[in-house]
């Protein structure tokens, strides 16, 4: 142990034990949570070389061996709790996205929660087993964030019972998909719905896009890897172009909205539950915030114990880094930050849950507040946190450069979520589309709940100041 | 430049209505902005696009808020004094670090004045003293094993330079002491000199 090391952590004030209790939520959180990472971290299975020293594509195999071998090992630990799956899958990728990051993160809980209970027993055990593979193709290359621009289109048939999509324009293919390029066998595809020549919006199909048992693509379906990309080397971010591609009608989510067998269609309770994955992403996203935010500090900050420089006194030995007052104004509010972001991500986490029990129950009032909050909240600590990860960088001085730091792939790993599943700026104007509407109602007179209630006391609160 | 400070900048309930009083002055502002352009021009989208720098501010604002509230919400419910104490010093330095940065905002809004933003900026740096003592503490209680943070620099047990070493004899260019690009290019060329 580093003589620096010891001394600082036998002059703390506290216990660390009880804090990280605290941030775990309790100590038999503490220790499953350990058990789970140990059995991640010991098994010779799931060792790996160092990616820095690998290639784009031995990186890519190297990860689907790790993730098919993850999906075994979960369900030989009989692993089922959602947020143990997250832990253990975290800690054998050790932090690194990968390729079955869309498969479990987005296609297995779009099915749980859009999916009606036919279709849920069709499609969630084969993807539970792998069989299926799947992944959430929403972005295109020429649309993003703004999801009524998207072009692709599902035009029903109803002499077949089929919808027929096409990727009409060369900016409709679907691009950026996690494990869409080469791993995935299915898509949910969101694709505007015709019906009779009308358009009635968004919505989202499972459509078949590689043959099973050959993995071939199948015919009409162009789909392949879009290349490397800022970091995220082991993912297959991947296109894909439809052409004519059939699918039974039975293929589409229709938990909410719904498309009868002569074309009737029945509307969803409201517009926002198509977007139902993307809003639980954006909660993740609070938390994920906080965690690269936190090790980046843990980085940083043990490193500026350890590191000597220069000299504060004439002739004395040369002091750790991080008595510097510089250094602690770089690195201490971040370290603030991370634990605020901490309580924030489990605030949303939960809020989640709630809403989306409540809705369950027919109860869509909160809805709109989850969708501002999560879309704000998301945007706020994603640009906070990759900020926070290049000032620990610099604040390692040259050697926050060197890939043996671990900083820059932590930035290169965060840094797209200031783009995906919204990009930042649009997700601040949505939450302001929600506070210019709660401030208007504030203001004629309505009582307001929530995150937003202090609008209600607005005049009261606002006084004239005297300058 | 007299007047008794108006919040009393070391207390947690204070500090969540300083920004609860920002966010509702940049929400206010922004729809005073949105309601002059829409005067202008009588176009809604216009009028909105003309507001969306304040928009986004309002909005940040709001969401700064919610953060500042939820970490002041957090502290009631520790019941480890040292704990407590440790995680109260870190919400008294991410409010008041907020609050020097966005200090613009807390004057403009009348929430404080130019000396309580002397005061905030003074004790920011009291609370870097006083966060010192602890950090390693605070960052080892995330409990990231070394398998996870992959990094050398931040390793627990702190002997960063030995393994620094190590990692780069791992590079891919030192499997040979003389790398082969030397017989292909440099060689024929210093052999013509």
């Amino acid at each position: 142990m580093n003589p620096d090391l010891r001394r600082e952590r036998e002059s703390a004030t506290f216990l660390t034990e009880s804090l990280t209790h605290l941030l775990d939520g309790g100590p038999e959180k503490t220790r499953r949570r350990r058990e789970i990472e140990s059995l991640a971290l010991n098994d010779p299975d799931l060792q790996h070389e160092d990616p820095n020293f690998m290639t784009y594509s031995e990186r890519y195999d190297a990860a689907v061996k790790k993730s098919s071998l993850m999906v075994k090992k979960i369900q030989e630990n009989a692993i089922s709790n959602p947020e143990e799956i997250i832990f253990f899958k975290r800690y054998v990728h050790r932090g690194w996205p990968e390729p079955l990051d869309l498969h479990l993160g987005m296609f297995l809980p779009t099915i749980l929660n859009q999916a009606t209970p036919e279709q849920q027993d069709r499609f969630f055990m084969p993807a539970w087993n792998l069989q299926i593979i799947g992944t959430y193709a929403q972005t295109e290359m020429g649309h993003g964030t703004f999801i009524r621009g998207l072009e692709t289109t599902a035009t029903y048939d109803p002499s077949t019972q089929e919808f027929v999509l096409n990727s009409p324009t060369v900016t409709s293919i679907k691009w950026w998909p996690g494990g869409l390029g080469k791993t995935s066998n299915h898509a949910i595809v969101l694709a505007q719905l015709y019906i009779q020549g009308q358009c009635k919006g968004l919505h989202a199909f499972i459509v078949p896009i590689r043959k099973m048992g050959t993995h071939e693509p199948l015919p009409g379906v162009i789909v392949g890897d879009i290349g490397p990309k800022f970091g995220y080397d082991q993912v297959d971010n991947g296109f894909l172009k439809l052409e004519n591609i059939r699918i039974p009608r039975e293929n589409m989510l229709m938990r909410y909205a719904k498309v009868m067998p002569d074309g009737t269609y029945l509307k969803p309770p409201s517009d926002k539950l198509t977007y139902g994955t993307m809003v639980f992403i954006r909660c993740m996203i609070v938390g994920e915030s906080a965690r690269v935010l936190s090790q980046a500090c843990t980085i940083a900050v043990r490193y500026s114990a350890v590191r000597h420089q220069s000299e504060l006194k004439p002739g004395a030995p040369e002091p750790q880094i991080l008595d510097y007052q510089t250094q602690q104004y770089k690195l201490f509010p971040l370290l603030a930050t991370a634990y605020a972001f901490r309580f924030v991500g489990n605030f949303m986490r939960d809020m989640y849950q709630r809403i989306t029990a409540d809705i369950n129950d027919g109860d869509y009032s909160q809805l709109p507040e989850l969708h501002s909050l999560s879309a704000g909240l998301k945007a706020f600590t994603s640009w906070v946190a990759t900020a926070g990860i290049e000032e620990c960088r610099m604040a390692c001085g040259g050697h926050g450069y060197s890939r043996s730091s671990g900083l820059p792939d932590i930035y290169v790993t965060f840094t797209p979520s200031c783009t995906y599943e919204g990009e930042n700026t649009v997700m601040m104007l949505q939450t302001a589309r929600y506070l210019f509407k709660s401030y208007s109602q504030a203001k004629s007179g309505q009582r307001l709940s929530g995150t937003v209630s202090y609008l209600s006391d607005l005049h009261s609160h606002i006084q004239p100041q005297q300058v | 430049a007299n007047r008794p400070p108006v919040i009393d900048i070391d207390d947690v309930s204070r500090l969540v209505e300083a920004y609860k009083l920002r966010a509702a002055s940049l929400v206010e502002g922004a729809a005073h902005n949105y309601h002059v352009e829409l005067g202008r021009r009588n176009s809604k989208e216009e009028a909105w696009n003309n507001t969306a720098i304040d928009l986004v501010r309002a909005s940040e604002a709001h969401c700064h808020y919610v953060v500042v509230k939820l970490f002041a919400a957090k502290l009631t419910e520790i019941t480890d004094i040292s704990v407590h104490d440790v995680l109260c010093t870190l919400f008294q330095l991410y409010a008041l670090y907020g609050i020097s940065k966005n200090s613009g905002d807390f004057l403009h809004a009348g929430i404080f004045n130019d000396q309580e933003i002397s005061q905030v900026q003074q004790r920011v740096k009291e609370l870097l003293t006083a966060v010192r003592p602890n950090a390693v503490a605070l960052v080892d209680a995330f409990d990231y094993p070394d398998a996870i943070l992959s990094s050398v620099l931040g390793r627990y047990d702190g002997n960063v330079y030995e393994h620094m070493f190590e990692w780069a004899k791992r590079s891919p260019l030192n499997k040979t002491e003389v790398h082969e690009s030397f017989y292909k290019y440099l060689k024929p060329l210093q052999s013509k000199l």
